[in-house]
């Protein structure tokens, strides 16, 4: 009934009572922030009905959207060790989760392995996971192209145009290649990728990003096919299961962009592992 | 040995629909194809680089060293043979760590392994802190599917363990490991399961 914390370093993760994550800290930076993390779906749009447009490969048309609770529901299988502390969650029967924080690094690990995500119900989902904090982010996010710079993005707002947004999720979610992050004036939070995904910050100081689609509808652009794809074992064929991680970090204002570029160039190139075998302890 | 099968296929995956995933589902399993074919004959290439970096004494003889270096693809599956071998008979596992990268880095590896008495020494014969982390269930769910599908049957071993050990690798070189048979060296992590209490928000 009381809170639980992991991290064997100067980062700290809290667990609530309600196994939800509650706080981050960092004692070198003196960060300390309100914290959350969840799953939701999104149904995607059919093409029937008054709009024609379904959700697919080149169109993400949201219908509505379904929040995965989890508080006081998965237990949480905790791993402490001298080099690394690691929180495992089974969301659901089709998200698992593991938070990592490691002894000598100023970030949170997560791994996520999302599928096969059920369309039985005959709707098409598209996952997203969401960090939530409290910081004042004033509409705006910044999410790099492809790589590249990081580029200011505000809600429901272009630069160059003036612009009605009739879709108020879709329309504010754009490519995040390397990462996205928030700031408040006074911290930053990162987030860095392993493969590109859609992103967005759709309510102040949250980061949502979009990790896995299964849909049943072509979207009428093209592909000529809906984006369900299959992996088959025996002959039976089910929804494709992914695999991946995100990295977060909190800094304080200003400090966050040199992490930014230096750990996701380390994302982008990681080692290179290769294994021999070798007889007795005749060290090469 | 050559990466032309490699850049053949990273060519191809330029395309626009590559990129973007919009690409029918029987062009993106001809991609993936294609990038393994490239992948598994550039291990061949940088399996070999490996072993004439990593010899001691004269290069001169480096076309002729045989030295087998393995890459373990399908990590991400929590498959990888060579990690997975019996280390009782007084063999031991060298693991050559790669730096591509124009800066020093430290970073902890993770790699599964059957047993759970394990030691790992740098290059200089020093014992290194390592951590033992059980394999989760949903992990070696993936596994088995995969592997069955992919080998036709399951091997006989199954790792029970991720080994953690921190590595430090100097900008474009790199750095050997040694994992033998120990005493319990490595710490195997102390696990527990919370089970949350409703309502106490």
């Amino acid at each position: 009934n009381s809170n639980m914390q992991i991290g064997q370093g100067q980062l700290k993760l809290q667990y609530n009572a309600a196994g939800a994550l509650s706080l981050y800290s960092n004692s070198k930076t003196q960060v300390e922030a309100n914290f959350k993390q969840k799953y939701k779906y999104y149904i995607g749009q059919d093409g029937n009905g008054s709009d024609p447009q379904a959700s697919g490969a080149y169109i993400f048309r949201p219908n509505c959207t379904v929040p995965i609770k989890t508080d006081g529901q998965v237990p949480l299988t905790v791993l402490r060790g001298s080099i690394l502390d690691e929180v495992h969650q089974q969301i659901n029967p089709w998200i698992y989760q593991i938070n990592r924080v490691y002894k000598g690094k100023d970030y949170v690990e997560t791994e996520f392995i999302v599928g096969p995500i059920p369309v039985d119900d005959g709707n098409g989902k598209e996952l997203s996971t969401e960090v939530v904090t409290n910081m004042a982010t004033n509409k705006t996010f910044y999410t790099d192209s492809s790589g590249r710079d990081f580029i200011k993005r505000i809600r429901d707002y272009r630069s160059e145009w003036k612009i009605e947004v009739h879709q108020p999720i879709a329309g504010n979610y754009y490519p995040v290649n390397l990462g996205i992050y928030v700031e408040d004036g006074s911290r930053e939070l990162s987030i860095l990728v392993d493969r590109s995904v859609g992103g967005a910050s759709i309510k102040d100081g949250q980061i949502e990003l979009m990790l896995h689609r299964r849909l049943l509808h072509d979207d009428g652009r093209g592909v000529a096919e809906a984006l369900n794809e299959t992996t088959c074992f025996d002959n039976q064929c089910e929804g494709l299961v992914i695999q991946g991680k995100y990295y977060l970090r909190i800094d304080p204002q200003g400090e966050g962009a040199r992490w930014r570029r230096t750990f996701g160039q380390e994302i982008y190139s990681p080692l290179l592992i290769a294994f021999a075998e070798q007889d007795g302890g005749n060290w090469v | 040995l050559t990466t032309d099968s490699l850049a053949d296929a990273l060519a191809l995956a330029q395309h626009h629909d590559a990129v973007t995933g919009t690409e029918k589902q029987h062009v993106a399993n001809d991609y993936a194809k294609r990038l393994s074919i490239g992948y598994t004959q550039a291990e061949k290439l940088v399996s070999s680089s490996l072993s004439c970096l990593s010899q001691s004494g004269s290069k001169s003889h480096c076309p002729s060293q045989t030295t087998n270096f393995e890459q373990c693809p399908l990590l991400n599956i929590t498959y990888c043979p060579p990690s997975e071998m019996d280390l009782s008979q007084g063999k031991s596992l060298v693991v050559l760590v790669y730096n591509s990268l124009g800066w020093k880095r430290e970073d902890v590896l993770r790699i599964p392994v059957i047993s759970d008495s394990i030691v790992v020494h740098d290059s200089e014969g020093r014992e290194v802190e390592s951590q033992l982390l059980p394999i989760a269930n949903a992990s070696l769910h993936m596994r088995e599917k995969h592997v069955k599908a992919y080998l036709g049957m399951l091997p006989a071993a199954k790792p029970k363990f991720w080994l953690a050990f921190p590595v430090s690798v100097p900008p474009l070189g790199f750095n050997t490991y040694f994992i033998s048979s120990g005493k319990k060296s490595a710490s195997v992590s102390l696990m527990s399961t919370l089970h949350p209490s409703q309502g106490s928000e």
